[in-house]
């Protein structure tokens, strides 16, 4: 077989003006993923690590960059699954985590379950020797922009966020 | 939301998927995205998928488990995440996108949104592309 890494930053609108910006950032993470597999790293090493350039890079949806909730609070969710013993970690609802993917691999490899939600998933972070963060420094102006666009009544955050039928 | 996939030299495969959710929406919903076979599933025996798009309508199909059953009937890569993704979106009106391999290291990038930024790397060759139907190259 030959090893191969794919990557996705996020289906939906994309504005014209971040579309550059979002080509390069998917390549770089693309690179990235590659370059663990090329140094004999495994299939698991390689999309964390993947991800993880994603949710550093503030033009996406995930990790620093995430859009707001009705509260202009964070919220992040993420999955990894291995496909050799169908193994699987999440978590869902987490805050003031810079890399939920690395966090929904510990929940992987160090406990018994599959996901952790909210307080318990942060708790477990601090336990694992998880740095937390600010949640101020997940939060970009364009995030900011973008939910306060949506607060009014008669907005769309769905229409929004995802855009005309492709 | 963000995601990738992959295959090592061994033929392992796996996915990683990670999102901030929708836009405004209400504290403590949960979209697709830590839910397996929703949000992502991987199989040594079939593939591995990432998803994106709306949440609420990639649960409701398993997105990614629908593509990897398509690909255990024998379709592709391709055809089987293009089959799922219209089977989302005439089912339940769903946008999204995904992306696919095989445990050969076939892959696929698809999406019925209108735009959906991927990249693949592979025998040191970048594919990267943002709007339908384009498809870039670059040596590595």
């Amino acid at each position: 077989m030959l090893p191969v890494v794919v990557v996705h930053g996020g289906a939906g609108h994309c504005p014209k003006e971040r579309s550059e910006s979002a080509k390069k950032g998917v390549c770089a993470a693309a690179r990235a993923g590659y370059e663990v597999l090329r140094g004999g790293g495994g299939s698991m090493d390689a999309v964390v690590e993947a991800v993880t350039q994603l949710e550093n890079n503030s033009l996406f949806n995930a990790g620093c960059g995430s859009v707001l909730n009705i509260k202009g609070d964070v919220e992040m969710d993420a999955l990894v699954m291995d496909g050799q013993t169908l193994a699987s970690g999440a978590v869902a609802a987490v805050r003031n985590i810079a890399n939920p993917v690395q966090l929904s691999r510990l929940v992987m490899d160090k406990t018994s379950h599959v996901c952790l939600t909210a307080g318990g998933a942060q708790q477990f972070a601090e336990s694992m020797g998880v740095p937390l963060v600010q949640q101020e420094s997940l939060i970009t102006d364009y995030a900011r922009m973008r939910w306060r666009q949506n607060l009014a009544p008669e907005a769309n955050p769905v229409e929004c966020q995802m855009g005309k039928m492709g | 939301t963000v995601g990738a996939v992959a295959v090592d030299v061994h033929g392992n495969v796996a996915s990683a998927t990670s999102t901030g959710g929708i836009l405004n929406k209400m504290e403590g919903r949960v979209g697709d995205t830590p839910c397996v076979g929703c949000g992502g599933y991987a199989d040594n025996r079939v593939g591995a998928v990432s998803t994106t798009g709306y949440g609420e309508a990639i649960m409701k199909v398993t997105l990614a488990r629908l593509i990897l059953f398509h690909m255990e009937q024998g379709q592709s890569a391709e055809a089987a995440s293009d089959s799922a993704l219209a089977y989302m979106k005439s089912r339940v009106e769903g946008l999204g996108g995904v992306v696919t391999v095989d445990p050969q290291g076939h892959w696929a990038a698809r999406f019925s949104s209108a735009q959906m930024c991927w990249a693949a790397a592979q025998e040191d060759v970048l594919h990267y592309g943002v709007y339908a139907g384009e498809h870039l190259t670059e040596n590595i």
